[in-house]
């Protein structure tokens, strides 16, 4: 593991009394490769490194204490505090009138599934109502999948037929108004961020119904490509988190850095399987553990 | 990437390194790949960007090259077609793609051996339906090793020349699923002794490292004799696929650029390490 490597790598210069330039360079080649073999883009993991460097610089090594051991602790501390705060934050409910949840994110990442455990969390946490959305009119089997969906949770999905996924959207939140449903959460087609018209169309969702949460949901084994993607979806849309799901795999999650760096939105929530009650909220020191491997 | 025509230097190569992991290739066969660049360069082989960029390109396509991406055909009988990997890869989607390619050659039969995810069958029945193959299910919770037998049977006693068979995404580490996909296997071997004849796994161009892990653990379990790369549509290279020949011998047969039925290419190294370094 990296901790061990670092403690291992630093313990020669225990007694040295300050962590230098000269004995961190070993260990940062290594948390270099580390982050690297995690999936962390580059730029990212090279601004990571420069952090980190200027953190340890001249850190006086306490007596006692393995510089190692120190060198650990910045570089775990460091990466849990770029994660996000000790709390996650919680949903943010609308003061009154439906609270709108929309879900974008690249084709397979995850969204239908996470509509259905969202909603679950939501009842069961806030004791809300919730109205799930069939918004993705292009996938077969879409809609029939989150009616499914819907069914298992004992909760509405509102479907149209002969209409845009923006209409089938606006119509859906004028329903929870006038029924008094609490949370509205729209599912919509896994779309590329190169496809301009598509990127446009979410972009008209999100425009027309004015969301509470705008979440990216992104898959955990996404190699450099996060940055890419996250970018352009930060860019048309007003995301208010990222939802990293397949945590239960063995994937390192470097993305997660990636995107958070990129974006400067927060990890919310993770998905850890593919039942709808395998969903929990992010824990940032938990992601900078598995991360650094 | 690199400006043309310019003589080699240590930015330049750094600038390359870059690039390289950009694309997935992994830190592993990163250093692989640039320690016999640097090794080039040193002695002189290559002096300038378009010398080392034609060194690369040669040396991945090395890498990539010298398999078959034609599918296995069974010596008689139908040819069995086994399709998995992790969750939301393009399995399904990629089924129905080679499937439709697959008609010309004789009848097709689909089965739909996600008997797990919501909607998983419907999903296949459309697309059977869009592409006008026929379709063995059963109902949702069945065992999968079961739907497979009954296709294998349907296969047989109509004379189908294909039979693809679909399964559910799942990740290596989880045991229990893994075994089940073991039974699937050995339930269409007790039937067809050479079957599966060909098994593909599909893996996400958009994957990172994990994407090595997924070939390697998939083949502990089945004989893996293929590789569909899906969504190189997207802007991701799917690098992993080089790191991924570094520790197993499956050669890349597909790669999906789209969602629609003709979004199938044949794998093509030349094509792929092109687009690798643009
Ligand atoms: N193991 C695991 N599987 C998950 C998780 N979340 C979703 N899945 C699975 O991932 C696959 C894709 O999930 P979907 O919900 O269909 O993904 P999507 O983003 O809606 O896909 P598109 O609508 O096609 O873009 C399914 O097999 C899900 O069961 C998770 O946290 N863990
Ligand atoms: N852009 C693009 N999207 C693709 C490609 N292949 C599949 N997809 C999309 O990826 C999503 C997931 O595809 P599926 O075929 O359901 O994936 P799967 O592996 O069967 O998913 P599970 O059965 O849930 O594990 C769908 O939205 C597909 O349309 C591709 O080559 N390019
Ligand atoms: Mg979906
Ligand atoms: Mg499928």
């Amino acid at each position: 593991s990296l901790s061990k490597g670092i403690q291992s790598l630093i313990t020669r210069f225990a007694g040295t009394g300050k962590l230098t330039e000269e004995n961190v360079k070993d260990a940062l080649r290594e948390v270099r490769l580390a982050l690297l073999e995690a999936d962390v883009n580059l730029g990212v993991t090279r601004a990571f490194i420069e952090r980190v460097k200027t953190r340890a610089m001249g850190k006086e090594v306490i007596e006692g204490v393995n510089p190692g051991q120190m060198m650990v602790k910045v570089i775990h501390d460091e990466l849990t505090q770029l994660m996000g705060g000790p709390d996650a934050e919680p949903i943010k409910f609308a003061g009154g009138g439906p609270t709108v949840i929309l879900m974008a994110g690249l084709q397979g990442a995850g969204k239908t599934t996470t509509c259905g455990k969202l909603a679950a969390l939501i009842r069961k946490k806030h004791e809300k109502s919730v109205l799930l959305v069939a918004a993705d009119l292009q996938r077969p089997a879409a809609v029939e999948q989150l009616k499914v969906l819907g069914a298992q949770l004992g909760m509405p999905v509102h479907t149209e037929t002969g209409m845009t996924p923006p209409s089938v959207c606006e119509r859906a939140v004028a329903r929870a108004k006038a029924e008094r449903i609490d949370v509205v959460i729209l599912d919509t087609a896994g779309r590329l961020h190169v496809d301009d018209a598509l990127m446009t169309e979410v972009a008209e969702v999100s425009r027309r119904t004015q969301p509470h949460e705008v979440f990216l949901v992104c898959d955990a084994m996404t190699g450099q490509d996060a940055v890419n993607s996250a970018k352009a979806f930060n860019d048309r849309l007003p995301l208010t988190g990222v939802i990293l799901t397949k945590l239960d795999g063995d994937a390192r999650g470097g993305a997660a850095l990636s995107v958070r760096e990129v974006t400067g939105k927060p990890i919310r929530f993770v998905g850890l399987g593919e039942k709808l009650d395998k969903f929990d909220v992010f824990h940032p020191a938990r992601m900078a553990d598995r991360i650094l491997g | 990437i690199l400006p043309f025509g310019r003589d080699l230097d240590a930015d330049l190569v750094d600038q390359l390194e870059e690039h390289l992991y950009s694309a997935d290739i992994g830190p592993r066969t990163v250093g692989k790949i640039m320690e016999a660049v640097r090794a080039a360069w040193k002695n002189r082989t290559i002096k300038t960007t378009d010398e080392c960029f034609a060194f690369l390109k040669a040396h991945v396509k090395g890498i990539l090259s010298g398999e078959s991406t034609a599918l296995r055909r069974a010596a008689s009988g139908p040819t069995v077609v086994l399709v998995a990997g992790v969750n939301g890869t393009g399995k399904t989607t990629s089924i129905a793609k080679i499937a439709n390619r697959l008609k010309k050659d004789g009848p097709v039969i689909l089965a739909a051996g996600d008997t797990f995810r919501a909607a998983a069958s419907e999903q296949l029945a459309l697309w059977a339906d869009r592409i006008g193959v026929r379709l063995i299910r059963q109902d949702k919770g069945a065992d999968p090793a079961a739907v497979a037998f009954d296709a294998v049977e349907a296969a047989l006693s109509s004379k189908a020349a294909w039979l693809v068979i679909d399964t559910a995404g799942r990740l290596h580490t989880q045991e229990n699923l893994m075994a089940e996909l073991d039974k699937v296997k050995r339930i269409i071997r007790k039937r067809i002794p050479d079957a599966p004849h060909e098994t593909l796994l599909v893996l996400d161009a958009t994957t990172g490292q994990n994407a090595i892990s997924q070939a390697v653990e998939f083949g502990k379990v089945l004989d893996l004799t293929g590789l569909v790369l899906t969504k190189l549509d997207g802007t991701a290279k799917g690098g992993a696929i080089i790191g991924i020949r570094d520790q197993v011998k499956i050669p890349v047969k597909f790669v999906g650029v789209g969602e629609k039925v003709d979004d199938l290419e044949t794998f093509d190294p030349d094509g792929f390490v092109e687009a690798l370094f643009e």
